[in-house]
């Protein structure tokens, strides 16, 4: 609603001002002295009167710099080096301003204030953000908001004991402004995004030096933004020149993630493998090759490898989503504790596909979140029963239970697309050695060997094959599953049709049979 | 056989489209991860070089903001008071501090050219910068390779180092030009 | 199909692709010594 009369001019002049005074420092860039002599200035003009008051001016100063953005930009005679320098020295004087402000607001030991204030700027620059990305369209420049952000962001984090006592609350101000602006709430602003979230600043802050890992749910949190955005693009085997941009910069930021922070996809994938779209094989691929660093892989073409004497087996991976509360509706969850515990009802069963088919995503025919959920809660489950048992998951002991009724019912009853997306969530398992890995790398086995009709054998190997056609990396657990599959006679693989049915697949087969012998 | 896109069938058709049209199954088969710029063998973490999602390479270390007292910090009112760079004025360790540490960049090329000037050769196989060793007699000199004792700079100790060089003139890089700005 | 939703995106995201960010536009602004990429010679020390 409509600004105080002259609240606009003065807060014109007031920004002015205070970029001429921070460009012309004769010492250098510090600007402290400067900044006690404006926020005087301020005090006098009444903008520090109210909360209100603060707010509009932050708002009218974040548009103001914005407006001389776009003005600089349809400047002709202003071009590459000459227009940024231009524009930066606005932005970085406004942020200066705003980082001045959160350091100095309140009292030293108050962190509230300073928090309090950030998380308005921020605020205020997201909504001029967003209402610019409405207004514009396809006219929107990125430019001068990841500017403020970034530096921001910068300023906020250089090593300073007022700044390192409110750290964690700066990247948490951070990661709710960069939840509210992510991909699918302004498309146009995708890269300086993924830019900001992939900042080496960031990704330090983020995931190496905040204590107990407190920001790896945030950060992986963006990271499902970021999935959820791309799904739609990537799930069209033809990809625009914007979405390969935006892909590849997706798999350069996986790569750093898997080489310095293998823990954090280890701990998360979880919740990555629930948005990436199927057809995104080598993506999933790096992500579920990640291993803790202190673990040594045995090499899967070791011949007569042992995986059920392997020590890690006996362990399970650290699970850290509640992926049992995703087994809705609650009715859904009863039926199926039941089944488990009575084989009972035993309509639960026929009942099952339906209960898959429900899914609040157009244009998609199965729960994908709710398949990986359901199985991952029966495996889970399994493992923890024969364990009961004092048995420890092999061939045998997986067999004739009320888990494996339910696998096998799903190998069974789904049709081609269901029973892809159902072994799909089976092989998202196969991962380092764990003793979630050795479970469903032996029920997918165990499906492949006692299964009833041919389909579902060649679902198993197509499911397989085509995680292992695709560039490296390839998780461990993917390769000893195909290497039993193939080598192992009792599954007498090399008499199947589907083996032989064209020249490149048999190639296919034979090549990576020879790299297993 | 499974006759939709669920089945090995479905993954053939793929297979056949990567050898007329590549675009269209870069998703199924993937790309090659080592080109996208990453060390990824490197025994130190990617992160704090990342030079952002879409560099395809790390960041050179000139592009690494460090923490300086904003005192430090130059801007536009006081840039114009302060002397330009002038190369020839430098002595050689900081043409040589410029040139190896600005990589891509015109002042590695601006450093280069003041270094030939003071009659520093860049070896472009040996990737080092040799000079000839005052008063040194040439072991042998045709019209195509020189043989004897020369300078080169050892960037390890940062110091030159007295060498027997066989020189082939061809190995040694012209003036160096700079281009545009 | 993408659903309409993602019709518009993809424009936004399109026209965000002919503007992508710079390098310099992450970095605190060099006054004295600007970044200055060019194409030096590949035996040049690149690292």
């Amino acid at each position: 609603y409509e600004d105080p009369p002259g609240l606009v001019e003065k807060t014109d002049f007031l920004i002015r001002d205070w970029i001429s005074v921070y460009n012309s420092q004769p010492t250098g860039r510090d600007s402290t002295k400067a900044f006690s002599l404006f926020v005087h200035q301020m005090n006098c003009q009444g903008i520090l009167k109210t909360d209100d008051l603060i707010t509009r001016f932050f708002r009218l100063s974040t548009q103001l710099c914005v407006e001389s953005v776009y003005r600089n930009m349809s400047d002709q005679n202003l071009t590459g080096n000459h227009l940024r320098v231009k524009c930066f020295n606005t932005l970085d004087a406004f942020v200066r301003l705003v980082a001045l402000l959160v350091k100095h607001s309140g009292d030293s030991t108050n962190s509230t204030t300073k928090i309090h204030l950030l998380n308005k700027v921020l605020g205020i620059v997201a909504g001029c953000l967003l209402q610019d990305h409405e207004q514009r369209g396809t006219e929107f420049q990125q430019f001068p908001y990841h500017r403020i952000f970034i530096m921001l962001f910068l300023e906020l984090n250089v090593p300073e004991p007022v700044l390192e006592t409110i750290n964690m609350h700066v990247l948490t101000a951070y990661c709710h402004t960069l939840h509210i602006l992510r991909p699918s709430k302004a498309a146009g602003f995708c890269y300086a995004w993924l830019e900001l979230v992939s900042h080496r600043v960031f990704m330090g802050r983020m995931l190496a030096s905040t204590p107990q890992q407190k920001g790896w749910a945030m950060y992986a949190q963006l990271l499902i933004d970021l999935f959820k955005y791309l799904a739609p693009f990537l799930r069209n085997a033809e990809l625009a020149k914007p979405v390969t941009m935006l892909y590849k910069g997706t798999l350069r930021v996986l790569l750093v993630l898997l080489h310095d922070f293998p823990e954090f996809l280890c701990d998360y994938h979880y919740g990555f493998c629930d948005v990436i779209p199927p057809n995104c094989i080598q993506m999933r691929n790096l992500i579920l090759s990640a291993f803790p660093r202190n673990m040594r892989l045995p090499d899967p073409f070791t011949p007569n490898l042992k995986v059920d004497i392997l020590q890690e087996i006996a362990f399970g991976p650290r699970v850290l989503n509640n992926f049992s509360s995703m087994i809705t509706p609650i009715t859904f969850k009863k039926d199926l504790d039941s089944y488990l515990k009575l084989r009972a009802p035993v309509t639960f069963l026929s009942e099952l596909r339906s209960n898959l088919q429900v899914s609040n995503e157009p244009g998609m025919r199965y729960n994908i979140p709710l398949m990986n959920a359901l199985v991952l809660y029966v495996g889970t489950q399994a493992i923890g029963f024969i364990r009961g048992k004092t048995l420890t998951p092999n061939m045998q002991t997986i067999a004739h239970s009320s888990h494996m009724d339910i696998f096998q019912n799903l190998a069974v009853d789904l049709d081609t697309e269901g029973r892809y997306l159902f072994l799909n969530s089976i092989a998202n398992q196969l991962r380092y050695p764990n003793s979630h890995t050795h479970y469903f790398s032996c029920t997918l086995l165990y499906l492949f060997a006692e299964a009833n009709t041919e389909a579902i054998q060649e679902q198993i190997t197509r499911v397989l094959l085509e995680r292992l056609i695709v560039n490296r990396p390839h998780p461990w657990g993917l390769l000893i599953t195909f290497i039993e599959l193939i080598k192992n006679p009792n599954y007498k693989f090399w008499n199947h049709e589907f083996v032989h049915c064209a020249s490149e697949i048999e190639k296919l087969f034979e090549s990576v049979a020879r790299s297993c012998f | 056989m499974v006759n939709d896109q669920f089945g090995i069938v479905g993954l053939l058709t793929f297979i056949r489209a990567a050898e007329t049209d590549p675009n269209l199954v870069s998703l199924a088969l993937g790309q090659d991860l080592t080109a996208l710029g990453l060390n990824l063998n490197s025994p130190d973490n990617l992160y704090p070089t990342f030079g952002g999602p879409w560099a395809d390479q790390p960041c050179r270390p000139q592009d690494l903001d460090f923490h300086v007292p904003p005192e430090y910090l130059i801007n536009t009112a006081i840039r114009d008071k302060l002397a330009c760079v002038k190369l020839n004025r430098y002595k050689e360790d900081l043409l040589f501090f410029m040139f190896y540490n600005n990589v891509g960049d015109v002042l590695q090329i601006a450093a280069a050219s003041e270094l030939y000037s003071r009659e520093w050769r860049y070896h472009m196989e040996e990737k080092v910068w040799i000079t000839q060793v005052p008063g040194m007699v040439l072991m042998e000199k045709t019209s195509t390779y020189e043989r004897g004792m020369y300078y080169f700079f050892d960037v390890q100790n940062w110091r030159k180092v007295a060498k027997e060089f066989y020189l082939d003139y061809s190995k040694l890089e012209g003036r160096p030009i700079i281009q545009g700005s | 199909p993408l659903q309409k939703e993602h019709q518009s995106q993809f424009q936004m995201m399109e026209s965000a692709f002919y503007h992508m960010p710079q390098p310099s536009d992450s970095e605190r602004l060099r006054t004295y010594l600007p970044r200055n990429q060019c194409s030096t010679p590949v035996y040049y020390i690149q690292q």
